[in-house]
């Protein structure tokens, strides 16, 4: 069986999820998110920032965390019609 | 949603967008006015790049609508109190959403503060109006797009757009002017470059002139409010002498019945008497009722009893109803009461020998008198004209909201006018701007 999250990950797993990074968990079975699938989004979002790609919650990714910013998601949904929104370059 | 907004997919169809500030945050640093300003310069980085223009509507229904709100507001993404979320937009395509521009009202917005103090308004505005006009974030660190507040970016006179996003945007809505869209033989035309080309701009609105940096033609307190005329344009300040826009007005667009041709205006007062508003050029002078000329205007100044060139500035007291004006050396008083030139007229200025005559303007408080000349001005006592200590300093800084070190600093630290003083008790009804026509 997959290794859920722990619990005291919740505030970077809520972010990874508010902003794009991660797909919200299954509100159904309330499964949590597998940690493989946490480490990947911790990679996509510190490639989006430029940070090193450790894949783990480091200083570096946390102070990003903690920055204000714009309340919209990085990743954006996939649009309707099927078709990626347009990622920039 | 609203009628007649037409934004689809990624990007909107319509060139000219509307923009209005619907809601402001409760307790702000900063005033009403500059956040409009702000607004304003936010969207006109993105017009500079585009053929995209955007006016400001007084109305209900806006394109884009700015609005300063807190924690939950019911749209999906509730801000968070101060520091993490800041603000967020929605792009052209949302059905329900597009144009809804929301500020957190719990943050501390400031403009020209240091970069570790505040969130600097006219930076986010930039970011989230990118995201108006369909623009999603962006990995790159010098983007305005990059998801992370990174601090101010600068004076919003001078801000451009760094190469990415400009390249961005303009993938979206072709560049500024058809002129300058260079298609090499081999590149086939952007789809978004063949959407109908925008309405040219008149042709015959000269540039228009930047209040730092320009000398002043006429100056009037007008109704308590106070009007700084230049070239075809004035800039308005309210009775609290808080500039009501950093871009000037059309004088012609606003004062009906003045000449589109005329180049300058030499002096402007209210008259005590009725509160109606003389403006003088050259040989002629008109009278105005609020913001509409009087039948039967112009007539020639030497209705006067002044000489046949015009005047150089004029001020008039609300106290005694006395008007004073000045050409070159000399000075003349003129009864408003009765209508008469002073017997003794013109006698030599008391002006000279303690600033440079002849003075471009001048404008009368309720107990001093301003003399202004060239980029700087003077405080004078009422009776002698004696200039007060401290003077002359920046017009730019003590009244047009100019800052920096292109400005002389104040010579002492004597407190700029404050509408307090400067309020007369004789205003007339208040000017209603019927319509306002911007030059762009």
């Amino acid at each position: 069986r997959p290794v859920p999250t722990p619990a005291d990950e919740s505030g970077e797993v809520a972010w990874l999820t508010q902003y794009g990074y991660l797909p919200p968990a299954n509100p159904v079975t309330g499964q949590l998110q597998t940690w493989e699938a946490v480490t990947s989004a911790i990679r996509g979002m510190q490639r989006f920032a430029g940070v090193p790609e450790t894949g783990i919650p480091d200083d570096a990714t946390l102070a990003l965390i903690r920055t204000p910013r714009c309340s919209l998601p990085d990743v954006l949904p996939a649009r309707k019609n099927g078709r990626q929104w347009r990622k920039r370059r | 949603k609203s009628r007649g907004r037409r934004s689809a997919g990624l990007a909107w169809t319509k060139r000219n967008i509307s923009w209005k500030v619907k809601t402001y945050p409760r307790e702000a640093r900063l005033g009403r006015e500059t956040i409009r300003a702000l607004t304003h310069y936010a969207l006109k980085v993105w017009s500079e790049a585009t053929p995209l223009t955007f006016h400001e509507v007084g109305g209900s229904s806006a394109d884009v609508s700015v609005e300063f709100l807190r924690l939950d507001h019911q749209d999906g993404y509730p801000f968070d109190g101060p520091g993490g979320m800041v603000a967020h937009a929605f792009f052209p395509g949302d059905p329900q959403r597009a144009g809804h521009v929301h500020f957190d009202s719990d943050e501390d917005w400031t403009f020209r503060s240091p970069d570790d103090y505040g969130t600097d308004l006219f930076a986010v505005a930039v970011h989230e109006f990118g995201h108006s006009l369909g623009l999603a974030h962006s990995p790159s660190k010098r983007s305005i797009m990059r998801p992370y507040y990174q601090g101010p970016v600068g004076d919003p006179l001078q801000y451009q757009l760094q190469a990415d996003d400009r390249t961005d945007i303009q993938r979206l809505y072709g560049m500024a002017r058809p002129g300058s869209r260079v298609l090499h033989s081999t590149e086939k035309p952007e789809a978004s470059s063949l959407l109908p080309d925008p309405p040219s701009l008149p042709r015959d609105f000269p540039e228009f002139p930047d209040r730092c940096s320009s000398s002043i033609d006429a100056v009037a307190q007008i109704r308590g409010e106070t009007f700084f005329f230049k070239g075809q344009y004035f800039w308005r300040l309210t009775h609290g002498q808080h500039l009501t826009s950093l871009r000037p007005a059309l004088s012609a667009a606003f004062w009906r019945g003045l000449p589109r041709s005329l180049g300058k205006v030499d002096a402007v007062y209210e008259r005590h008497t009725d509160h109606r508003i003389l403006f003088f050029s050259g040989p002629l002078y008109w009278v105005f009722k609020d913001n509409g000329v009087e039948e039967g205007y112009p007539r020639p100044v030497t209705d006067f009893g002044l000489p046949q060139g015009g005047v150089d500035a004029a001020f008039s007291w609300p106290h005694d109803r006395k008007t004073f004006f000045f050409k070159g050396g000399l000075q003349w008083c003129y009864e408003e009461a009765v209508g008469r030139m002073d017997e003794g007229s013109p006698t030599h200025t008391a002006l000279g020998g303690q600033l440079p005559t002849p003075v471009d303007a001048m404008l009368s408080g309720s107990d001093e008198v301003y003399a202004f000349k060239g980029r700087q001005y003077w405080k004078l006592e009422r009776h002698s004209l004696k200039p007060e200590k401290g003077y002359p300093r920046s017009i730019a800084r003590d009244w047009l909201d100019c800052t920096g070190e292109l400005y002389p600093p104040p010579s002492a630290p004597t407190s700029p006018p404050t509408g307090a003083k400067l309020q007369p008790d004789w205003r007339g009804p208040p000017l209603e701007v019927e319509r306002c026509v911007c030059p762009s």
